[in-house]
């Protein structure tokens, strides 16, 4: 047995759990927040055999994709302090994190 | 060292708390939601020693309880445009899912 | 690759989020809640290579600290119903609790 610990953008959260759940599989959905960009993301965990992993990862592959996020730093870089040019910040938001866990025991109660 | 990682369903979470509390273990809650059903749960973290797990198995065992719940599907199943007989679907909603991880490290700071 | 779950106090969050991404490390951030005090705390999520998990210890050593936090039982302890002395508790909250799982497999997607 196997957890799969995925953070998604809250974009693809929804089509992720419909595509998984229409596999059979089953997850539970954290609200979570990115520490870097401070924006609500969120956390799935996926209890699942460990046969079954690579479809996951598929599933994951084929409903969550990179996007570029634009943010602009809340004080200016550089510069005089009277000058306020402030330059926005690219940064690629991935489509997923996974982490795949050993699963020691599992109960179904 | 072990995390037991509970999915429990919200009208359970309080009693089980209480009894992992009463009998000395330690645990932390998070606000979760299922994948299918689209409705709030609770996500218990309960870090413990390996002999301990077993008890708390037992614990979630007693306190923990299956129930049927009726699901009303959003679009009705099957039949023509204007004949709108919709079925209630069962769904037998378990008194918990329980996952044994093993800890490498663990720190009290 | 590892999974480092670290518990610690709402306080101490901020201050270890930021130094834990000037650091160059990646966060998530789940709001929880302890299981004794019924208290809102932060549960936070650090995937890292092996060789950065002492690092990332360190880092929460020096963000977080332990508090005393003085509790009023619900119910007054002991004596007849009509004299009500009510002694606070004093509960010693740690500055963190730190899991490092193994990580079988990871992925960015
Ligand atoms: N210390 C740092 N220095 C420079 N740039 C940084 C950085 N931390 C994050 N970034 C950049 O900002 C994006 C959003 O990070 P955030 O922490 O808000 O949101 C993250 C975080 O919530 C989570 N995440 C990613 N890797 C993680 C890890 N190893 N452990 C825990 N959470 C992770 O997935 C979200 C997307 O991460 P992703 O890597 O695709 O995309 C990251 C990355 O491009
Ligand atoms: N392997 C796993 N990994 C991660 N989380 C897990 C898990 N197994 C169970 N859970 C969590 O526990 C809740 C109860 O699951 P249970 O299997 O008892 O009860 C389930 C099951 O009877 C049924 N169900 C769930 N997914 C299904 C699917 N893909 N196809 C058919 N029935 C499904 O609906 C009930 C409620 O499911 P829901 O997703 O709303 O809520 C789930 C989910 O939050
Ligand atoms: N092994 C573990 N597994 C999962 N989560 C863990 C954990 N150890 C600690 N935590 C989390 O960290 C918080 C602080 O725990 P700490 O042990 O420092 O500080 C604790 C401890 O001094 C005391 N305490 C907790 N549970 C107790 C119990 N069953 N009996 C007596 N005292 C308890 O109350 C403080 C606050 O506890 P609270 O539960 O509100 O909040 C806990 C809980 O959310």
């Amino acid at each position: 047995m196997k957890l799969v610990l995925a953070i998604v953008q809250d974009k693809d959260a929804g089509k992720l759990i419909r595509a998984l759940v229409d596999a059979g599989h089953r997850a539970t959905k954290l609200a979570s927040t990115g520490g870097f960009l401070k924006e609500g993301n969120t956390t799935l965990l996926i209890g699942t055999e460990s046969s079954r992993v690579p479809e996951i990862v598929d599933i994951i592959r084929n409903t969550c994709r990179a996007r570029e996020q634009l943010v602009t730093p809340v004080s200016p870089v550089g510069g005089p302090a009277d000058s306020y040019t402030v330059y926005p910040v690219r940064v690629l938001v991935g489509g997923a994190t996974v982490f795949v866990l050993d699963v020691e025991r599992f109960e179904r109660i």
